[in-house]
C-alpha cells in the first residue's frame, strides 16, 4: 500500500512539467524511502533521473516496492486540474491497476479524487556508477535557461568550455557567433545568485542544443543548477530537489 | 559533423 500526501501539489506539477516532453511512458517506483523514476527520452539521448525523497511529503507510506506505470501525458491532464497550494495524496495498493489522485483545497472544504489507469511497462534500468568530473558549475537555474535559449537561436550545438577561472557558452551558427563568459562569484546576501565554477582540467565540450532546452524544462524545480562534465563522458545537470533530485544526463558531440 | 552518441552507450543495463 502507498500512501503519499504532499503539502502542496506544485512540486509535483514542476517535476511532471520537467520530464513530460522527453519521456512518455515511465516507472515511478515506490519504495520506503520515496519515489524514484529513470528513463531515456524517445530518441535514445537524455537520461532522466528523479528521486523525490520520503522527505518531501507530509505524509509517507509504502509497506511494500509498488511499481506505478504512468502515461505523463495523461497524469500531466490529471494533475493540471489541482491548484498549486492544495494538498496531493498519491495512493494505490500493492500490485496496483490504478492510482488514486486526491487533491485537497486547503481553505474550502473541498476534495477532488481522480484514478489514473496505470500500464505495464518494462523497466531497462540503467546502473548509473559514480563519475569522476573535470569541472562543476553551480550557478543560476534561471540564468542557464536563458543563456543557453539565447544562444540556441544561432546554432543546434552549444559549446561549453570551463578554464580556470570562467565558463564560456559559445554557439556558431551559419549567420553568426555568440559567447557568453562568466566567472565566478559570490552574492552574500542572494547565495543561489552566486557562480561556482570547480576546474579539476581544462574541458570544452559540444552538445546538442534541443537536449539541453528539454532539461532547462527543470528550471522552476531548484533555484540553482548544478552542471558536472567530463571529457567523452555524459554530463550531468541537476536541479535538487527540497529531498531529491531530478538529474538529466546528456553526453556530449564528438567527432568519431 | 560531430554527432551525438546515445546514452546507452555510456550507462549498461542492470
Amino acid at each position: 500500500m502507498l500512501e503519499g500526501k504532499f503539502e502542496e501539489s506544485s512540486l509535483m506539477k514542476k517535476v511532471v512539467d520537467a520530464i513530460k516532453d522527453s519521456v512518455k511512458l515511465c516507472n515511478f517506483n515506490c519504495t520506503e524511502h520515496g519515489v524514484t523514476v529513470q528513463a531515456v527520452d524517445d530518441s535514445r539521448v537524455l537520461l532522466i533521473s528523479l528521486l523525490i525523497g520520503e522527505a518531501s511529503f507530509e505524509e509517507y507510506r509504502c509497506d511494500r516496492n509498488i511499481t506505478l506505470g504512468i502515461d505523463l501525458e495523461s497524469f500531466n491532464k490529471i494533475i493540471k486540474n489541482g491548484n498549486s497550494s492544495d494538498f496531493l495524496t498519491l495512493i494505490a495498493e500493492d500490485s496496483p491497476d490504478n492510482v488514486l489522485i486526491i487533491f485537497e483545497d486547503k481553505k474550502k472544504d473541498r476534495v477532488s479524487e481522480y484514478s489514473l489507469k496505470l500500464m505495464d511497462l518494462d523497466s531497462d534500468f540503467l546502473q548509473i556508477d559514480d563519475m569522476e568530473f573535470d569541472a562543476t558549475i553551480t550557478m543560476p537555474s534561471s540564468e542557464f535557461a536563458k543563456i543557453t535559449r539565447d544562444l540556441k537561436t544561432l546554432s543546434e550545438s552549444l559549446q561549453i568550455i570551463v578554464t580556470k577561472e570562467n565558463v564560456k557558452f559559445s554557439s556558431d551558427g551559419d549567420f553568426g557567433t555568440g559567447n557568453v563568459v562568466l566567472k565566478g562569484f559570490v552574492d552574500m546576501d542572494k547565495p543561489d545568485e552566486s557562480i561556482k565554477i570547480d576546474m579539476a582540467r581544462p574541458i570544452n565540450l559540444t552538445f546538442g542544443a534541443k537536449y539541453i532546452a528539454d532539461i532547462v524544462k527543470g528550471t522552476s524545480l531548484s533555484e540553482s543548477v548544478t552542471i558536472k562534465l567530463a571529457d567523452k563522458s555524459p554530463a550531468l545537470f541537476e536541479y535538487k530537489l527540497p529531498s531529491g533530485f531530478l538529474r538529466f544526463y546528456l553526453a556530449p558531440k564528438f567527432d568519431e | 559533423m560531430p554527432e551525438q552518441p546515445s546514452i546507452s552507450r555510456f550507462f549498461k543495463s542492470s
